[in-house]
This record gives C-alpha cells, structure tokens and sequence, in this order.
C-alpha cells in the first residue's frame, strides 16, 4: 500500500512540466526515504534524478519499496487536472497495475480520483558517484534560462567558461557569434538574486543548448540553480526544490572531432 | 565540429 499526501500539488504539476519533454516514460520509485526518479533521455545524453523527500510530504505511506513505470506526458495530463492549491495524493495498492492522483480543493468541498494504468519499463539505472567539481556556479534561474534561450537563437552549441573573471557563455552560428558573462555578485539585498562563483580550476565545457533549454523548464521550481562543472564529468544543473528535495539534470560534455 | 558524448562514457549501469 502506498499512500503520499503533498499538501503543495502544485509542485509535482511543475516536476512534470519539467521533465516530460525530455523523457517520455519513467519508473517512480517509492521507498521510505522519499519519491524518486532517474531516467535518461532516449539518446542517453542527458539524465533526470529526481527526490522528494518522505518528509516533504504531509503523510507518506510507502510499505515496501515499489518502482511505478509512468508515461509522463499522460501523467502530467491527469495532473493538470489539478486546481494550483489542490492538495495531491499519489495512491496505490500493492500488485497493482494502476495509480490513482486524488485532487482535494483546499476546503475540501472538491474531490477528484484520476486513475492512470502503469507500464513495464526496462530501465537503466546509473551509478552515479559524488564527486569533486572543478567549478560550482549558483545564479538566478530566471537569467540562466533567459541566457540559454537567447543564445539558442544564434547558435547549436553553448561553452560554459569558469575563470576567476566570471561565468561566460559563448555560441557562434552562422549569423555571428555571442558571449554573455556573469560575474560572481553578492551585493544584490536578495540571495536568490545573486551569483556566486566557486571556483577550484578553471574549466570550459561545451554542450548542446536543446538540452540546456529542456532544462530550464524547471525553473518555476526554484528561483535558483546551480551549475556544477569538471572537465571530467557531465555538467550538473540542479533546482533545489524548497523543503523537498532536487531536480537535477546530468548533461554529457561535446568534444572536439 | 564536434562530437556528442554519451552518458555511459562517464557514469556505470548499475
């Protein structure tokens, strides 16, 4: 038996939002530290690890570990059938071959059951270890996606460059070619407003800005994000979602020819 | 030009 009350629904409309252009269908997996998910996208370029944590939820019930294979584009359809302030319930019974999304409206005068058929899905899971970044860049979400997005109309491409300067980030296409750089600035009244720069090495990385754009689908979850990079590794671009969890999106480097 | 990399050049199935 599963049961997991999220007093925000909201959020998970917005995890949905976030991740199902990117993959199409996933495994949930439920255990008694929180609801998770990692799946790659079908070019196993990019990865999605997801965590909301036990805790975040306003009563979680989760008697053994379950994995629930979704096809997100349908459930991001039942979920959008969630008022903004519902109170969500993700249920299922054991052995069962659906879930069931209860919408409550906040005083309780509405309640919805939308019951979705799961899937078999074969999926990879990957081993990914912690690791030392060679830089760590943390910036206003909103004026990370309005850099990928800007630049995705010059160019295919995005080099992410972390010098002791700043954060520069660099296309060229055929039309010409554009650099924007952030400089680490902690002045600003608000934290969620500031950038900050933690450098140990100087890396460049160069990455496909399709990806960098799907990513930033996340941003309404979180008003910051945090760009992790090593010249060693997939870049790591992550939305900490308050009180819950993460929203982290893994993105493999493009080499040289 | 250059060359896409997959995530399995960095990261094991587990």
């Amino acid at each position: 038996m599963l049961e997991l009350r999220l007093v925000q629904g909201n959020l998970l409309k917005k995890v949905l939002e976030a991740v199902k252009d990117l993959v199409t269908d996933a495994n949930f997996d439920c255990s008694s530290t929180g609801f998770s998910l990692q799946a790659m996208d079908s070019s196993h370029v990019a990865l999605v690890a997801l965590l909301l944590r036990s805790e975040g939820f306003e009563h979680y019930r989760c008697d053994r570990n379950v994995s629930m294979g979704m096809n997100l584009n349908n459930m991001a359809k039942m979920l959008k059938c969630a008022g903004n302030d519902d109170i969500v319930t993700i249920k299922a019974d054991d052995g069962s071959d659906t879930v069931t999304f209860m919408f409550e409206s906040p005083n309780q005068d509405k309640i919805a059951d939308f019951e979705m058929k799961l899937m078999d899905i074969d999926s990879e899971h990957l081993g990914i270890p912690e690791a030392e970044y060679h830089a760590i860049v943390r910036m206003p979400s909103s004026e990370f996606a309005r850099i990928c997005k800007d630049l995705s109309s010059i160019g295919d491409t995005v080099v992410i460059s972390v010098t002791k300067e700043g954060v520069k980030f660099s296309t060229r296409g055929d039309i010409g070619n554009a650099n924007v750089v952030c400089r680490q600035n902690t002045t600003v009244d608000k934290p969620e407003e500031s950038t900050t720069i933690e450098m140990h090495e100087p890396v460049s990385l160069t990455f496909a800005l399709r990806y960098m754009n799907s990513f930033t689908k996340a941003t309404p979850l979180s008003s910051t994000v945090t760009i992790s990079l090593s010249s060693e590794l997939p870049v790591v671009v992550e939305y900490k979602i308050a009180e819950m969890g993460y929203i982290r999106f893994y993105l493999a480097p493009k080499i040289e020819d | 030009s250059h060359k896409q990399q997959k995530l399995f050049a960095f990261f094991t199935i587990k």
